[in-house]
């Protein structure tokens, strides 16, 4: 069944304040809709808050069903193309008052990031996730709350996690080592980390 | 549904047969640097039909072939299998597994498979369709990144959502 | 010649005057996400002429001047003032020490001062020249920026040799 | 006294080549100008190897003084102007048959950078250098590599490192720890790490 964008986007915006929670404690983070001109140089323009949209809905009744919900509450500015509608991400760490985020450092970009993607995801999950050393920017603190939170969604989907970093080797439930010889050949042995499973299975060259 | 296997053979740092099985909950994969760990994420990207060379670090797609080493010589094609269970259905097709596979040989000919059966791109891509699974979707982060998402324009994020939508 | 001390106010997360003092060797700053380390090294390069906000990751200038935080007021003004000592004359000038004083407001007022006096940029500019200081240079690697190096064009390297030639 | 480009080149093609080998052991890194074509499609062509130039030096007697020497090299070719001069990187780690740049892991990619810029250092420094975080995709023995040049290197030059990473405090021999209290304002604490020496001055607010 697709869900339309907006349905999504509310359930997304929704998730992002609890995760931001999680995340940066004592900070706040929202999603909004905006509308971006042309140029960009102007910035975007708000045209819709999270709040906004689940109002909207009840309002009008129909918003889920109509895709171009958005431009109506547009009507009597410049036809916009749709395809100018675009997700503003906001975050406010704990105890600063900018809300810049080119300004934020690199530990806060990233779990801004992973906060916003696994919004997303608690929206609607995919099947399964690969993330290759998202937690390279983290510092120790930061990439245990991000393991927490990985853990606590890992019965929902399968996440399959590249790292080099051994705080994110000890959440594994199964792990794959990788290794090069003198030869430039990579071979892979794994095993479980859990007595009550079968080991998962690793074949080398024939 | 989730993922239950890859298999790699002549994809970049894998010359000969290698499969990883996975399992539910949390896999982690780690090694120290060079070993090939993301060439594994590219092989997933690779499956699913990414068109750009530059997505999996490469100029040009043979990249992807793996080009000999120390005591092994090349190879003439790639060969990257990934294997889905779909005991819930939600890859809209009939099977309880689909098995995708993509081929690339040094001549630029390659080709795709949906459970064993040729078929086209466009195939493969209508079935990762709705699941998020694929380049447009967010499953797939690759090494460096992750701050794409804050550093992108807000019409690249609408894109997220609504391929997740 | 080595970097004798960098002192801040009122510059991103530095709204009263903090100083450090440098010694020879190597000297390592730590801290968590966050913190403040890298608009340490944003502040180096914006007191040594820095002209595009991008680069000390604002989208105006006036991004550096601390915003306010929890009970504490925005400022009105960034100042950043480092000091090279030059005892061994590397700098091209007479003084034994050299410092470079940078201020903006938020009018977009700003100037620049060598050794107390007040200069142009490209004044500055050109005492920074012929040491690879400086924004062409290759002295600060900013936080992500490491691997442009590898990544650039060849002709982006040239420019790096020619910056220390 | 100013240098010449090809003077500079040669020095750092020379140092690039060592860099390499304690970065890389077992594997080997040449540098290469080249020209570039106007469109980029053509890819680089080269016009002289690090070995080529010093060969050069010698037979032109006066190359060293001439900034358009590697111009008469293209004499009977297009005329090219020389800001399409660039240099191009070759590695090929321990065991590995190619050489394309882009395939090379986010740790090699680091390392390769890092042996370019200690190779220019070592043939023109600077007094001071400010390295953030350029260890984040390092392994713990490729960290090691890079520290044991670092402190080698820093009888020559002042470095100054950011970092979060508790392998790489252990060589400082001055340490500032930065924090942030709950109302967005750094705080900064130094202290030396070597007995005989004051300890650098951090001075907060007034
Ligand atoms: N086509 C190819 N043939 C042979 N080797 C290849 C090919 N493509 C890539 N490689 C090798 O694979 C290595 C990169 O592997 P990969 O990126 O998976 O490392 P990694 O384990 O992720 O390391 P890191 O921790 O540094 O990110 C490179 O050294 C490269 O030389
Ligand atoms: N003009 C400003 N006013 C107030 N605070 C600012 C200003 N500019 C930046 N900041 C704050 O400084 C913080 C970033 O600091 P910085 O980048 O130095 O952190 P860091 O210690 O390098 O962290 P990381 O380890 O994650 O790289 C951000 O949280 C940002 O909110
Ligand atoms: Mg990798
Ligand atoms: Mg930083």
């Amino acid at each position: 069944i697709r869900e339309t964008f907006e349905a999504t986007f509310a359930a997304t915006a929704r998730h992002f304040e609890e995760v931001v929670n999680r995340l940066f404690p004592g900070g706040r983070g929202q999603l909004r809709l905006v509308q971006e001109d042309g140029q960009g140089s102007g910035g975007p323009r708000r045209i819709l808050g999270a709040e906004a949209i689940d109002g909207q809905a009840r309002e009008s009744g129909g918003l889920a069903d109509d895709e171009d919900g958005e431009d109506r509450e547009q009507a009597g500015e410049d036809a916009t193309p749709e395809d100018r509608v675009g997700v503003e991400l906001e975050i406010t760490p704990a105890g600063k008052s900018m809300k810049r985020l080119s300004l934020l450092s690199g530990g806060e970009k990233s779990l801004t990031a992973l906060a916003f993607l696994f919004s997303v995801f608690l929206a609607r999950p995919c099947p399964f996730y690969i993330l290759d050393e998202v937690e390279a920017a983290l510092d120790d603190i930061n990439i245990d709350r991000f393991l927490d939170l990985l853990r606590s969604y890992s019965s929902r989907a399968q996440f399959i996690v590249v790292t080099h970093q051994r705080r994110t080797m000890e959440v594994a439930d199964w792990l794959y080592g990788v290794s090069m010889g003198g030869d430039g050949v990579s071979r892979v042995v794994s095993r479980r980390l859990e007595a009550d499973r079968e080991p998962p299975a690793v074949a080398g060259a024939a | 549904m989730h993922l239950r296997s890859i298999s790699l053979k002549g994809f970049k740092s894998f010359p000969d047969r290698t499969t990883l099985e996975f399992g539910p909950g949390v896999s982690v994969i780690v090694g120290p640097n060079g070993s090939g760990k993301s060439n594994i994420t590219d092989a997933v990207l690779w499956a699913m039909g990414e068109q750009s060379p530059l997505a999996v670090r490469g100029q040009a797609m043979q990249d992807v072939i793996f080009a000999g080493g120390h005591g092994q010589h090349e190879r003439s094609e790639a060969e990257v299998e990934i294997v889905i269970d779909n005991a819930d259905g939600g890859l809209g097709v009939e099977f309880t597994e689909v098995s995708i596979l993509r081929r690339l040989d040094r001549a630029s000919d390659g080709e795709y498979r949906l459970n064993g059966a040729r078929c086209r791109l466009v195939d493969v891509l209508e079935v990762l369709s709705d699941t998020g699974l694929g380049r447009e979707g967010h499953s797939v982060v690759s090494q460096g990144r992750v701050e794409a998402v804050v550093t992108s324009k807000p019409r690249d994020r609408r894109l997220l959502i609504e391929e997740a939508a």
